[in-house]
């Protein structure tokens, strides 16, 4: 059964499976170890490589794979893993697992145009304010509901291996519990591409035993590096509520599988043809589905207009276009000028309009009435399409007055 | 009973050229 409509058949909102959505995709990472070679890193040797695919691929509670960087050597130093998720997914949670202690500052930004523009998510630091120029632990209100915060929590020197930072997305933040009717959250938990920058590790003793984090302005010159074994994106492929699945299109990109009539990456517009009212997300209320405009079968393209829409109290603005078959009207529900309506067949009929066919000289125009077929007679002339003079007439050589009185 | 229709052919155009329609 599709997920997507009930036993009835009738539609209904669906979502494609909660994943993480970063296993197995490709993160890019600004420093790397292993090239050159060092003691415990090596590029070259797989036993001893550390390559940001580590951070994505599957770890299993024996063998955890980790990403490295290179030794670095100045503080603070900007290290950054950025990536991509390929379309855009409804994003719940950001974790990672570090091989090495936590940073003591890292920011999560997250893109919505794949990496065009980057906007923060969230922020870490035991000096929000100093690092990050925010305070420490702000309350979300309805009104910043799409601000990033920062914290002190999760940002412990310890554990010195297996430390945790997750971030979840929706977390405090009081539209939370009505995520369907709070298109700033929704916009919120929207990301293509998530990028982790650690910005400072912490506090290091140089060799001679100074503590250098606060008097040289936070530099150090202790070596240090940074690990992580997993960086986990947990979400949704973001389909509007109009799919259940995503999958990869001709070009290998994932796209949703739309349902509802509806159509684009995220589901996010209407099909052609389907413009009866304007493309709405599905909530658990309403499938909200694109709906087809109603041409009776007389035309292959529809607009929509929002003052009929408005005007039919939010139940129909699709307006036909190209009218076929000699109809006419936002529904083709008409005939056209010239045209009468064959009462004996269906609106639907391709045949459900007739020319009306007035004689060239016994009418007085080639409009006829568009229901009876009746044509507007000279004086004197009778018939559907006014080709006989009436009873008491009869033909002259005039073609102006074609029936004469009999004398 | 039905009256014949008319005979186009015994119109006279000569003053209607302009009126004529395409036969």
């Amino acid at each position: 059964p599709d997920p997507c409509y009930d036993e009835n058949g009738a539609p209904r909102r669906c979502i494609p499976e909660f994943v993480n959505a970063a296993f197995g995709k490709e993160v890019q990472a600004s420093s790397t170890c292993g090239k050159p070679p060092t003691r415990h890193c090596n590029a070259s040797d797989p036993r001893k490589a550390h390559p940001p695919s580590y951070l994505t691929d599957l770890n299993t509670a024996a063998n955890m794979t980790c990403w490295r960087s290179e030794m670095l050597h100045h503080s603070p130093q900007n290290i950054t893993l950025t990536l991509s998720l390929g379309k855009k997914f409804e994003v719940v949670y950001v974790s990672l697992q570090f091989c090495s202690p936590r940073p003591e500052s890292t920011a999560i930004f997250k893109s919505m145009d794949y990496g065009k523009t980057w906007v923060p998510y969230q922020y870490y630091s035991s000096q929000c304010r100093k690092i990050y120029g925010k305070p420490n632990k702000a309350t979300v209100t309805k009104q910043n509901e799409q601000e990033a915060l920062c914290t002190d929590g999760q940002t412990d020197l310890y554990p010195l291996t297996g430390g945790l930072i997750a971030f979840s997305t929706l977390d405090g933040r009081p539209s939370a519990q009505d995520f369907d009717n709070s298109p700033v959250l929704q916009d919120w938990v929207t990301a293509t591409d998530i990028r982790v920058i650690f910005s400072r590790p912490h506090v290091f003793r140089d060799k001679g035993g100074r503590d250098n984090d606060e008097e040289d302005g936070g530099t150090s010159s202790s070596p240090y590096y940074y690990a992580v074994g997993e960086l986990q994106v947990g979400g949704r492929c973001k389909c509007n509520g109009h799919a259940s699945r995503c999958v990869k299109d001709k070009e290998d990109k994932l796209v949703c599988d739309c349902k509802h009539n509806t159509e684009g990456p995220e589901c996010d517009r209407c099909k052609p043809f389907h413009y009866d009212r304007p493309w709405q997300r599905a909530n658990t209320r309403e499938a909200n589905e694109c709906l087809a405009c109603n041409c009776n079968l007389h035309a292959r393209r529809c607009r929509f207009n929002m003052e009929l829409y408005k005007l039919s109290g939010r139940k129909s603005g699709g307006v036909c276009l190209n009218c076929r078959h000699n109809t006419a009207g936002r529904h083709c529900h008409y005939c056209k000028e010239g045209f009468y309506r064959d009462l004996s067949k269906s609106i639907t009929d391709r045949k459900a309009c007739k020319a009306c066919d007035c004689h060239p000289v016994g009418a007085a125009g080639k409009t006829c009435n568009q229901t009876t077929g009746q044509c507007p007679c000279k004086d004197g002339v009778t018939g559907l399409t006014c080709n006989r003079c009436a009873k008491g007439y009869q033909q002259s050589r005039s073609p102006v007055a074609p029936c004469i009185k009999i004398p | 009973d039905v009256m014949p229709t008319l005979d186009m052919a015994l119109f006279d155009w000569t003053d209607y050229e302009d009126l004529k329609p395409e036969m």
